[in-house]
């Protein structure tokens, strides 16, 4: 553990908290991907699945259950609770274009043929691509409400601090997952593009809109 | 060095 990668954890927890707050209080899950949350479920229980084969930490243990228990949360809130709000309209990136390729991607470039380790090279591969329907949708409508852009925001921080976590375990000549650093970077650069949006518009009070 | 870890991240 070192301070990269706890930031990025913190950022990762920071954005699940902004998001749900955001549906509680304003009741309204508009401008948010359904799809995105629902593919990262999947992701979550398919990396966590390991909560009932091995520990690592108590630490590691309590984030994953929170994790799965968030997003699960985020599921219920958008497809339940506040339904009449979501804006399945604008939702409709096809998801099976993500979810088959990683199922293939993950019986092909895998470390090891087990169950366990296909289901966690799987979720690595889905993460690195889950947000595509999110952005999607914000391409789609043209522009984002500031706290869906400060969501985004977080979740890509928790991306670029675990490529820092990754540069600073190369050099302490800690073991590090190839898979894992190939598909983060892919990941980390796919918000690159909203980024540069965030840093020139948000954060100097304007409304993330995106140019015509 | 870029193989076989245990999966320690999240």
């Amino acid at each position: 553990m070192n301070i990269f990668r706890l930031l990025g954890d913190l950022s990762h927890l920071l954005a699940i908290i902004i998001l749900l707050l955001k549906i509680w209080n304003s009741r309204s899950c508009a401008g948010i991907s359904g799809r995105s949350q629902f593919l990262f479920a999947i992701v979550f229980t398919a990396r966590y699945l390991d909560l009932f084969f091995t520990f690592i930490s108590l630490y590691n243990t309590v984030m994953k259950i929170v994790f799965l228990a968030t997003s699960y949360g985020t599921l219920y809130l958008m497809y339940i609770k506040f339904k009449a709000t979501y804006d399945s309209n604008h939702d409709t990136f096809r998801i099976e274009f993500l979810i088959l390729p990683a199922i293939a991607l993950a019986l092909l470039i895998n470390e090891e043929f087990t169950v366990i380790e296909i289901l966690w090279t799987f979720s690595i591969y889905l993460e690195s691509v889950a947000i595509l329907p999110q952005l999607f949708m914000v391409s789609k409508t043209g522009e984002a409400e500031s706290i869906t852009s400060h969501y985004l925001f977080a979740l890509g921080s928790y991306r670029a601090l675990y490529i820092l976590n990754w540069i600073y375990r190369w050099f302490l000549t800690e073991k590090l997952n190839a898979i894992a650093i190939v598909a983060g970077i892919v990941q980390t650069i796919l918000y690159c593009d909203f980024f540069y949006l965030y840093l020139t518009k948000v954060l100097k009070g304007k409304k993330l809109q995106l140019p015509a | 060095r870029l193989k076989s870890t245990t999966h320690d991240e999240l």
